[in-house]
């Protein structure tokens, strides 16, 4: 029991309220074992870098976790242009500790192939992305603007959409319904939508400032 | 673990060796990488009188030279970390997302008489 109270102190003193036993672990996102392996590489002791600062994203943080999607894809509705994917995307945020204050939210769309062919002339694909409650149902409230809306003329197999400026506080649960539409004639846009298999994962990656961080600044 | 030294280990005040194994605690499961690090500690004396190379405060000096005239009453000063470097650790949290967190002050780089 002494050395689980030992312990218990230890892991609280590195941010974690328990020891965690990971269930189904997912793979490492490369984007995190990348960033990994170059801190490795940096010689020692880490003179002249910032502790509280992720160099490879530019922004301030000590912390980035990458959240995988927990939401569903739900039947497709057609109110404009050819609806080809509506996704309920849902994050659970519940372990971002309090007074951890995010500085980057990125959205990550991976898709099965490289690149998609190139659509007609006057086709473009068309993404919108709401904030949506998580506990009620997956529709955006009337007149509610998108918090993203993009268009693009061709797709690659893995989109980054930043959402920053529109998290800055994401809450315990995040909803986000995704449509992806294409506009104009239907085309070669077609191949996308034909399969429902295109679209293959979403993720969020979230760069936050915790405690340790931002007590030191203050203090400085 | 730290390794008992092959030859006498120097008594003055600096870093000695200390490698935390992670699997040796128990957290291999959900800590990804590293598997282990140098945390290294401090140990040795701080003698009377405390060359520049021991990294001590003019209090230092002061309290060895009091402690070399009556040691029962003052004691030496304490060889502490003076500077120390910061990890990275990528592991699963309570939710099994993956988590690449830096930890402040986790590797002592030099060791003092304070």
């Amino acid at each position: 029991a002494g050395l689980s109270r030992q312990e218990s102190s230890l892991l609280q003193s590195l941010g974690l309220s328990a020891k965690p036993s990971p269930k189904n672990p997912a793979p490492v996102p490369p984007v995190l074992r990348r960033m990994f392996q170059r801190r490795e590489a940096l010689p020692r002791p880490h003179k002249d870098r910032d502790p509280c600062r992720v160099e490879e994203l530019s922004v301030p943080g000590d912390i980035v976790r990458v959240f995988a999607d927990q939401g569903r894809f739900l039947p497709e509705g057609q109110p404009q242009g050819q609806l080809c994917l509506r996704r309920l995307l849902f994050f659970n945020l519940s372990v971002l500790e309090e007074g951890e204050r995010l500085t980057m939210a990125r959205l990550e769309l991976q898709f099965q192939h490289n690149s998609y062919p190139a659509p007609s002339p006057g086709q473009v694909l068309e993404l919108r992305l709401y904030r949506v409650s998580p506990r009620g149902l997956p529709q955006p409230r009337p007149g509610r603007r998108p918090l993203l809306e993009r268009s693009f003329v061709r797709l690659h197999k893995s989109l980054p959409l930043d959402l920053s400026a529109a998290l800055k506080t994401p809450g315990r649960n995040l909803a986000l319904l995704l449509e992806i539409s294409a506009s104009g004639r239907t085309g070669s846009l077609r191949s996308l939508c034909a399969s429902s298999d295109s679209f293959v994962a979403t993720s969020l990656l979230v760069v936050t400032l915790g405690r340790q961080c931002r007590a030191g600044r203050s203090r400085r | 673990s730290a390794p008992s030294p092959s030859v006498t280990p120097s008594p003055l005040c600096k870093p000695r060796r200390l490698y935390i194994s992670f699997s040796d605690v128990g957290w291999e499961n959900w800590i990804i990488a590293p598997q282990g690090y140098l945390a290294n500690y401090c140990g040795g004396e701080c003698p009377f009188p405390l060359a520049a190379e021991l990294n001590s405060t003019n209090h230092a000096v002061l309290q060895t030279m009091v402690h070399s005239l009556d040691p029962r009453g003052t004691p030496q000063p304490c060889c502490v970390p003076v500077r120390l470097s910061p990890i990275s650790i990528l592991y699963y949290d309570n939710s099994d997302n993956v988590v690449l967190r830096h930890y402040e002050d986790m590797v002592v780089d030099e060791c003092g008489c304070r």
